[in-house]
C-alpha cells in the first residue's frame, strides 16, 4: 500500500505572469513527482500541489528563490489519510 | 445493511458495498430501477448503470455519472445518495415525478471502478484508469482526456506518467468506450452531467477550444440558475462558465464530446470544496454536498424536460 508520509499539499498563488509561467513549466516536470490537485490557471488563482517528502524541501527552495509564496494546505497527508481510514474501519466494526 | 434505508450515506464505501447497494435498490424498486451493464473495465469489473424509468420505449433521457476520477470520493458517494433520492422523491416531488413520467435517468455511480478499487486498497491518490501503457512503467489514462473531441490537442498530456495522459487514441479506455457506445446507440440522451470534485464549479463546453458553443447563452443562464439553487441550501458558492474560460484548456474531455454528439445540456460539475480538504473531504460532508448538488441537478433536469429539442 502506498504511503504518503511527509507529503504536503501546498497552496501557491501566482502573483504575476512570470510566476504563472514558471508554475506552468513546473506542472510539466514529472521528475519531481508533483501532483497538481488544482492546476495552474491564472494570476491570483490558487494552485494546489502535493509534493512527496523527498522533493518537498527542494520545491520550497525553488519557490522561495523565485519569490513565489506558498502555504501548506495539508501538513502531513498520511496523517489525514490515517484519520480517514480509521473512520472507515470504525464504521465497518460498528456494522459488525 | 439489509436494505437501502439502513445504508449509511454519510460514509465512504468500498466498491463491493456500492455494488450491493445498487442491487438492493433494484430489488426494492423493481418497477422503477433496473441495472444495466454497459461494458467491462480493464480489470474486468462490470460497468453498471442504474436506469430509472417508469416505462416507455427509448424515452428522452438524462445521463449522470460520478467517479470517473477515482480519488474524487465525494462524487461516488454523492452518486449513491442521488440514486436513493430519486426513488424516495418519485411520487412525492412533483418536479421529479413529472420528469420521470416522461424521461429516463441513467446514473453510473462508479465510472472508473478499477481506479476506485485501487484508491481503496493501494493508492488513495490514484486518479486514472488502471490499464498498463506499453513501453512505460506508468499505468493508466486520464479518462477525462480520452474522448474524441479535440483529442491530442493542447490541454492533455502525451506522457503516460502524467496525471492528464490522454491515452494512445480516443476512446482507448474501455470505461470511456462503454459510455460512447451507449450514448451513440441510445440516440435520445438530452442532458449529460459528469461529476468531478473539487473546485466548486459548474462548467459547460468547450474545453479544447475558446470558440463559444452555439448554445452558450442558454447553457450559461441555466448554469447560473443551477448554482443559485445549489447555494440556497448551505450558501456554497460556485463559479460557472465554459471549461476553457473558467479553469484551463482541457482537450478530449467528456462534455465536449457529448455536446458535439448533439447533447445540448452537457455539463461537468466540480463539487466541494475549495481547498481545505481537497480530495479528502470529511465523510460528514457527503450528505450536505449531495443535497446541494441535487438542487442544481434538478434545475438542469427540469430545464431539459421543459425545453425539448
Amino acid at each position: 500500500k502506498e504511503l504518503f508520509k511527509g507529503h504536503q499539499v501546498l497552496q501557491i498563488i501566482p502573483k504575476n505572469d512570470a510566476q504563472l509561467a514558471f508554475l506552468k513549466d513546473l506542472e510539466d516536470v514529472l521528475e519531481f513527482e508533483l501532483d497538481f490537485w488544482k492546476g495552474v490557471t491564472a494570476v491570483s488563482c490558487p494552485v494546489h500541489v502535493r509534493a512527496p517528502f523527498q522533493f518537498l524541501q527542494l520545491l520550497k527552495r525553488i519557490l522561495k528563490r523565485k519569490d513565489i509564496s506558498y502555504v501548506p494546505m495539508i501538513d502531513d497527508l498520511q496523517a489525514v489519510l490515517d484519520e480517514e481510514q480509521k473512520e472507515i474501519e470504525l464504521f465497518a466494526r460498528s456494522l459488525k | 445493511p439489509k436494505n437501502t434505508d439502513s445504508f449509511n450515506y454519510s460514509r465512504y464505501h468500498k466498491l463491493s458495498e456500492i455494488y450491493s447497494f445498487q442491487d438492493m435498490l433494484v430489488a426494492e424498486n423493481p418497477n422503477l430501477v433496473s441495472k444495466i451493464v454497459i461494458g467491462q473495465s480493464y480489470e474486468a469489473r462490470p460497468l453498471s448503470v442504474l436506469k430509472f424509468s417508469t416505462g416507455g420505449t427509448n424515452r428522452r433521457a438524462i445521463w449522470i455519472d460520478t467517479g470517473i476520477h477515482a480519488r474524487e470520493w465525494i462524487t461516488q458517494a454523492s452518486g449513491i445518495w442521488f440514486a436513493k433520492k430519486i426513488v424516495k422523491d418519485y411520487g412525492s416531488d412533483p418536479a421529479l415525478t413529472d420528469i420521470l413520467n416522461n424521461m429516463d435517468i441513467f446514473l453510473e455511480t462508479v465510472t472508473n471502478p478499477d481506479g476506485y478499487d485501487y484508491t481503496q486498497n493501494s493508492n488513495r491518490m490514484w486518479r486514472k484508469t488502471r490499464k498498463p501503457n506499453p513501453g512505460s512503467s506508468c499505468v493508466g489514462v486520464d479518462p477525462n482526456r480520452n474522448w474524441d473531441s479535440g483529442f491530442g490537442e493542447p490541454g492533455a498530456s502525451s506522457n503516460p506518467c502524467s496525471e492528464t495522459y490522454r491515452g494512445p487514441s480516443a476512446h482507448s479506455e474501455s470505461e470511456v468506450k462503454a459510455i460512447v457506445d451507449f450514448v451513440v446507440a441510445h440516440k435520445n440522451i438530452k442532458a449529460f452531467v459528469t461529476i468531478h470534485s473539487y473546485s466548486q464549479m459548474l462548467l459547460y463546453p468547450f474545453g479544447y477550444t475558446s470558440a463559444p458553443s452555439k448554445d452558450e447563452a442558454e447553457l450559461h443562464s441555466l448554469a447560473q440558475k443551477a448554482i443559485t439553487d445549489l447555494a440556497s441550501l448551505y450558501g456554497t458558492r460556485y463559479t460557472y462558465g465554459s471549461i476553457i474560460d473558467t479553469i484551463y484548456q482541457a482537450s478530449g474531455n467528456t462534455v465536449d464530446w457529448t455536446y458535439e454528439q448533439g447533447i445540448k445540456y452537457s455539463y461537468t460539475f466540480e463539487l466541494r470544496d475549495t481547498g481545505f480538504h481537497g480530495f479528502l473531504l470529511p465523510a460528514k460532508q457527503i450528505v450536505p454536498t449531495a443535497e446541494e448538488t441535487w438542487l442544481a441537478l434538478m434545475a438542469i433536469m427540469s430545464h431539459t424536460f421543459k425545453n425539448p429539442y
